[in-house]
């Protein structure tokens, strides 16, 4: 395992952030940027480039539990992304952060990105690292309680304060790394936080530049529940990508 | 002049010049500062900065809490807004609603 993995730190990988507004659409905005970043990581498509950047829009339109601002599963994007067998580009289909249910128009577009599978990865955050450096990005589920009041550093939670078996919201896992914190002890004047980096969907101006992180290695906040992502390309052996540090 | 209502709230003078800085910051605006809504959301906003230092004090991590743009919401509002009704393993969305003896409960 690398010490660091950070993938915004190469380009074309992870898009821009955006903002939810009053619509509860967390996991297709997660699901989508997984996507995205996956097939940003096979050199498929750049994923900054204007046409591509949320494909959530149609993962709402099509979701298969009706009106997806009501909130809903990352893994029923994936099943949507399956059952249209890809995704439309941000031209053909422009994101809005409303619904209109049963107006899905996927089948009238070509598609510029697909699926093969999604798989969840276990509740192990060694394994859940090991896969995000040699694959990409995940898709993780927390419990946000924490997030209302939170501006920067490292979230370590206590499960009495942030309930891991409570999730209800949709983030994509972008990177992992540690940062060396100065202690009062003078046993170990210096201590090593492991953390993860999350990309959120609540504007720039929130977090660390739209993004924030979780302490790794105590199941902070619940992040090892729901850890899902999407396959891109036949599982065919292949050298496993590596995440630049 | 006549004391407004404002200027009879109990609340400390620099709490309000920070809830100020805040919709300021935020772009928040409110009905008038003398109005009800605005008096509620200043009680919440207070509320807010006492939890975000609580958070502060009980973190073991490096994290800094504090004033945010979602700091004018209740812990419901927020939940509302941004979270799943039903927390993802409480009662999966694929199962089907199931009526119960008691009208109206599902």
């Amino acid at each position: 395992l690398p010490r660091t993995c950070d993938w915004r730190n190469k380009a074309g990988i992870i898009s821009r952030i955006k903002n939810q507004e009053n619509c509860k659409c967390c996991w297709a905005m997660a699901a989508a940027d997984n996507i995205e970043a996956l097939w940003g990581i096979r050199g498929r498509i750049r994923a900054c480039s204007p046409t591509l950047s949320p494909f959530a829009s149609e993962l709402l339109d099509c979701n298969r539990c009706g009106d997806g601002c009501q909130g809903g599963f990352v893994w029923d994007a994936f099943i949507t992304v399956l059952n249209n067998s890809g995704l439309a580009s941000e031209k053909d289909y422009p994101f809005k952060a409303s619904v209109k249910t049963h107006r899905c128009l996927a089948n009238k577009y070509r598609k510029v990105a697909w699926i093969q599978d999604f798989i969840m990865l276990e509740d192990n955050e060694h394994k859940i690292a090991q896969y995000l450096a040699t694959h990409g990005p995940i898709t993780v589920t927390i419990n946000m309680k924490l997030l209302q009041h939170y501006k920067k550093g490292v979230i370590k939670a206590k499960p009495t304060t942030c309930d891991p078996q409570l999730v209800n919201h949709s983030v994509l896992l972008v990177g992992f790394g540690a940062e060396t914190v100065s202690s009062q002890s003078h046993l170990r004047p210096h201590r090593s936080t492991p953390y993860w980096i999350l990309k959120n969907s609540w504007g720039a101006h929130w977090g660390e530049e739209g993004y924030f992180r979780l302490h790794r290695g105590s199941n902070s906040c619940g992040i090892t529940k729901y850890p899902f992502t999407a396959r891109v390309d036949q599982p065919v052996r292949k050298l496993p990508v590596s995440c630049p540090p | 002049d006549s004391l407004g209502p404002q200027d009879l709230d109990p609340r400390p003078l620099e709490l309000k010049e920070v809830f100020k800085l805040f919709q300021v910051q935020f772009n928040r605006s409110y009905s008038n500062p003398a109005g009800s809504e605005h008096s509620r959301r200043l009680d919440i906003f207070a509320h807010n900065l006492a939890k975000a230092q609580q958070l502060q004090e009980e973190d073991l991590g490096t994290a800094e809490f504090g004033m945010t743009s979602l700091s004018d919401l209740t812990e419901e509002e927020f939940g509302k807004i941004f979270g799943h009704q039903k927390a993802v393993g409480e009662v999966p969305r694929m199962g089907r609603k199931v009526g119960s003896e008691q009208q109206g409960e599902t």
